[in-house]
């Protein structure tokens, strides 16, 4: 465990954190997209098979639970407790479109064909393209509001620290995994554009629509 | 394939 490990997990932490409280306070959805949460509870749940299987530390263990519970309470909030707020006007981009690609590619590349791998490997890839449908979501009202932009920073605050871990890594113990390094990078690559709107227009973004 | 590598990141 490195520095930039905890605080790239702290910074996931608070940002899942952010987006919850600010659905379960305003009793709203209004601006998510539960498509994009959905796919996030996909990723913990195919990359967090080996929670019963093995066991690296308390560490781990307690935060892949934390993350399943609140990816999966985040997802009822939106599509059960507050679904009357839930803009599925907005909220339209075709998953399918992700979903096939990335299941194509953990087939294709992937450390060993056995279930546990290949899943593990589906949620790195999928995990790298399921913030698309929020960013999707954001272009097409033209808008996202502050709190929305803090979740979305924090999330991206996560994958930079996770490249800056990488790298820690690879120079203090040559490890490197570039399955989760290339899909990393492309992640962030995502947010750069986000970053760019919220470092320069503040914490309202309007995009061009 | 090389070796399936220790996934101890989350």
């Amino acid at each position: 465990m490195n520095i930039f490990r905890l605080a790239g997990d702290v910074s996931h932490l608070v940002a899942i954190l952010i987006l919850l409280m600010k659905i379960w306070r305003s009793k709203s959805c209004a601006g998510i997209s539960g498509r994009s949460q959905v796919l996030f509870a996909l990723v913990f749940t195919t990359r967090y098979l080996d929670l019963f299987t093995v066991y690296i530390s308390a560490y781990n263990t307690v935060m892949k639970v934390v993350f399943l519970a609140l990816s999966y309470a985040t997802v009822y909030l939106i599509y059960m407790r507050f679904r009357n707020s839930y803009d599925s006007e907005n909220d339209t981009f075709r998953v399918e479109f992700l979903l096939i690609p990335v299941i194509g590619l953990s087939f294709l590349e992937n450390y060993a064909f056995t279930p546990l791998e290949i899943l593990w490997t589906f949620s790195i890839f999928l995990e790298s393209v399921a913030i698309m449908p929020q960013l999707f979501m954001i272009t097409k009202t033209g808008e996202a509001e502050s709190i929305t932009t803090h979740y979305l920073f924090f999330l991206g605050l996560y994958r930079a620290l996770y490249i800056a871990n990488w790298v820690w890594r690879y120079h203090t113990e040559g490890f490197y995994d570039q399955i989760a390094i290339v899909s990393g990078v492309v992640q962030t690559i995502f947010y750069c554009d986000f970053f760019y709107l919220y470092v320069t227009r503040g914490e309202e973004i309007r995009t061009p629509s | 394939d090389d070796e399936s590598k220790p996934k101890d990141e989350l």
